[in-house]
């Protein structure tokens, strides 16, 4: 799965999310990439997410709009509410995975909970970096 | 003045350190700041962020080692079945596809539901017709094929098992956790 998530000049935000799911699935089965608000999800009021790992623990999480809730119905900040996400609900429910996040300033966040995920993040501020975290 | 930000991912799972050699690990890094580079050129361009996560995302699609797009993983049936989805934060407008074949980014399928349909998302044959007459490209069954991945599944292909992106889980670990 990858995705990517984005703040431009005007400080609009946006989500993509792609992938060819699980190898060996069947029965037509979808994960949280496609599903607005599982696995992508973006407003302009609270952060864009793309998130990847266990398809169907995100589904029952809802996971990428859940971020979203928490900061605008309890004032998390980008960063409290993927750690609440990841960190705490997904690790509860045994959701293996992660998700990339941004919000209209421009911060962002990469949380994970499982052994190796694949990121990179470059902003106008020189940051510049891609790495596989172990 | 507005900080211009991009950040992407590549999938998820376990790092098989035998399997990861210097050099494949140096090709992972290099698809990456690939995608990073491209998708960041359209926002220093003054384009939108939806056109900058579209353009990242078709990068890491066309690059065979990511499972999307070329180099997606195999099906039970050993097929490539793509899903895809793009959202703008501005209007909360969005576009969606599932199970959709031979279609070369499906992120630019799932554009073309956001700017041209009536639709959110769109699955299957359905989506397929959409990509033809949107005219989004079509690529053959070659296209899309990676030995890797061919062998991931190869080595599962007869049992109900099935992996992450880079993890091999058991069924019956699954069926503990309550999936689907």
């Amino acid at each position: 799965t990858v995705g990517a998530v984005a703040c431009d000049q005007n400080g609009n935000i946006a989500a993509a999310t792609s992938t060819g799911g699980m190898t060996n699935k069947k029965y037509g089965r979808i994960g949280d990439s496609p599903l607005i608000g599982s696995g992508t999800y973006a407003n302009n009021n609270t952060c864009a997410i793309s998130c990847t790992g266990h398809g169907e623990v995100f589904i029952r999480a809802v996971a990428a709009y859940d971020v979203s809730a928490l900061m605008e119905y309890k004032g998390l900040t980008v960063e409290e509410a993927c750690n609440e996400v990841v960190l705490n609900k997904l690790v509860k429910m045994e959701g293996e995975g992660g998700l990339i996040s941004v919000d209209k300033q421009g911060n962002f966040v990469m949380v994970f909970n499982s052994a190796g995920m694949y990121r990179g993040v470059k902003s106008s501020d020189g940051t510049n970096e891609v790495a596989i975290y172990k | 003045m507005q900080k211009l930000t991009l950040v992407i991912h590549g999938g998820a799972g376990t790092i098989n350190k035998e399997e990861m050699s210097d050099e494949l690990e140096q090709a992972y890094l290099k698809g990456l700041q690939e995608a990073l580079n491209g998708g960041f050129a359209v926002l220093q361009e003054g384009g939108s962020a939806v056109n900058a996560v579209k353009a990242a995302t078709v990068i890491l699609e066309d690059n065979l080692l990511f499972n999307a797009g070329r180099g997606s993983v195999f099906t039970k049936k050993g097929l490539q079945e793509m899903d895809a989805a793009i959202m703008d934060g501005k209007n909360l407008e969005a576009g969606a596809v599932a199970g959709v074949r031979n279609v070369r980014n499906p992120i630019e399928l799932a554009t073309e539901v956001l700017i041209n349909s009536n639709h959110v998302f769109l699955s299957g044959k359905g989506a397929n017709d959409f990509a033809i007459k949107q005219g989004v490209k079509l690529e053959p069954d070659e296209y899309f094929f990676s030995q890797f991945r061919y062998d991931q599944w190869k080595a599962v292909r007869d049992s109900d098992n099935y992996t992450l992106d880079h993890t091999l889980h058991d069924l019956n670990e699954l069926k503990e956790k309550k999936f689907g």
